[in-house]
């Protein structure tokens, strides 16, 4: 109504029949004022944010928005690498690790911990997936044997207790991927049980642990080279804002249709709560395509 | 082919054709609605209720700082009269129809029937949040796909 009556009726009416009623500068201010707050309070804001500047967008989002609102002009790269299911969400959020949370080495060169702040994900939202991903690079210029397949395997343990210095760390595998570095590629490991329990619990939040395994048959003398988990001295910041891994959630508000991706099932004892949840969706769900298809008929 | 294999090949023939036809005139009438927006109707025509084009740009409001994808979007708005006898395109509700005919007869208090969206579509956005996490998510009923009278 209020973009009716004022705002783009005299804007359109400029465009068409060349009668337009003059704006003043007043009603122009209260116009998109007007404008203003009744787009926040469609998308649900109480305010509008303000982010800092500088804030890095992940291309994982652009490509998944250019996917979501069917841009076919441009080629979508194959980055999704996560197999598909059917689970509402209508939210993806991504988040890079804190810097500024140091937690332990491992030991090792193999291994990395990470930790990440999902504090953000709203207690009201429906946690239905959460991915990590990492990105693995071939970098041909480097390596004299371009041909040659290199094999690892990459696993993800969530940290149960705090890491200190001298004790080894209580953590538990949550998934693993075998990775063929041929080229450059992401990689993308289920994460959802632990950020499940994060979302939940925050204090219990200790972080991620990855960690790099040469394959048996495919021995390789450093297998991180190839594996960006952390940011190398030569690296540039904005380098390694591209390469830095991931975490990517998916959430459901039940307030809007889902986004056209998906979930994979996960078997754990700490997401049974959820677990339902995501069952009375998909009940639902059956529910309105019945409903769709007697309309039809 | 001759018997009853010919006659079904003439059947869906015609069949086709007629279908063809029927996109046609289709496709010509979007094409008139296009020619004529809302304020250039020719005299004797009535403005009646229908989809109105609406770009929201989000550089008006400025909210180009946090909101990365997209710029802007074309949400449409309903407008125009719903007058007495409501065509089966434009009658969503029964009480519609009573509203306007009671309207017409100079019943007052009786408002007439308003002309509004009765399907609308989603669009999806990327935009920073205030604690600088980028998000994706998608807004049903934004964009406004078909009008009628209620």
């Amino acid at each position: 109504e209020l973009i009716t009556s004022t705002y783009t009726q005299s804007t359109y009416r400029t465009a068409t029949s060349g009668a337009p009623p003059p704006l003043t500068e007043e009603q122009k201010k209260k116009a998109v004022a007007a404008l203003e707050s009744s787009l926040l309070t469609l998308f649900g804001f109480s305010r509008r944010p303000r982010p800092s500047k500088g804030v890095v967008i992940p291309q994982y989002m652009i490509d998944l928005y250019r996917q979501q609102s069917g841009d076919t002009d441009t080629p979508i790269p194959a980055v999704y690498t996560r197999k598909h299911s059917s689970s509402p969400a209508n939210t993806v959020r991504s988040f890079f690790h804190e810097d500024e949370v140091q937690l332990h080495e491992c030991g090792t060169d193999n291994c990395a911990r990470i930790w990440f702040n999902v504090t953000y994900i709203p207690q009201s939202e429906v946690l239905t997936d959460a991915e990590l991903r990492i990105y693995v690079e071939r970098n041909h210029t480097h390596e004299p044997d371009i041909d040659k397949v290199l094999r690892h395997k990459l696993q993800v343990f969530e940290i149960m207790k705090p890491v200190s210095k001298d004790k080894e760390s209580i953590s538990r595998l949550i998934d693993v991927q075998d990775i063929i570095v041929q080229n450059s590629s992401w990689v993308s490991l289920d994460v959802h049980p632990a950020v499940l329990k994060w979302k939940n619990k925050p204090r219990e939040n200790h972080g991620l642990e990855i960690r790099v395994v040469p394959h048996r048959n495919y021995p390789s003398s450093n297998p991180l080279t190839h594996v960006r988990l952390r940011r190398a001295t030569e690296v540039e910041q904005s380098e390694w804002n591209i390469q830095r891994p991931l975490l990517v959630t998916y959430t459901d508000d039940g307030k809007a249709s889902s986004l056209s991706r998906t979930k994979r099932s996960s078997d754990s004892d700490d997401n049974n709560d959820a677990d339902d949840d995501i069952e009375e969706n998909a009940e639902s769900d059956t529910k309105k395509k019945r409903k769709r298809k007697r309309k039809k008929c | 082919p001759k018997g009853d294999k010919g006659k079904k090949c003439r059947k869906k023939r015609k069949e086709r054709r007629e279908r063809r036809k029927n996109k046609k005139n289709k496709k010509k009438n979007k094409e008139d609605k296009k020619e004529n927006p809302p304020g250039t109707e020719r005299p004797g025509h009535q403005n009646l209720c229908r989809r109105r084009p609406l770009h929201v740009d989000f550089k008006d409001v400025q909210w180009t700082d946090w909101i990365v994808a997209p710029l802007g979007y074309d949400a449409y708005y309903c407008d125009g009269t719903c007058p007495f006898p409501l065509s089966d395109n434009l009658n969503t509700t029964n009480h519609a129809v009573v509203q306007t005919l009671v309207n017409g007869v100079d019943a007052q208090a009786a408002p007439t029937a308003c002309c509004v969206p009765t399907t609308l579509s989603s669009i999806s956005m990327l935009y920073m949040d205030e604690h600088d996490k980028v998000i994706l998510k998608n807004y049903d009923d934004m964009v406004v796909e078909g009008c009628g009278c209620r």
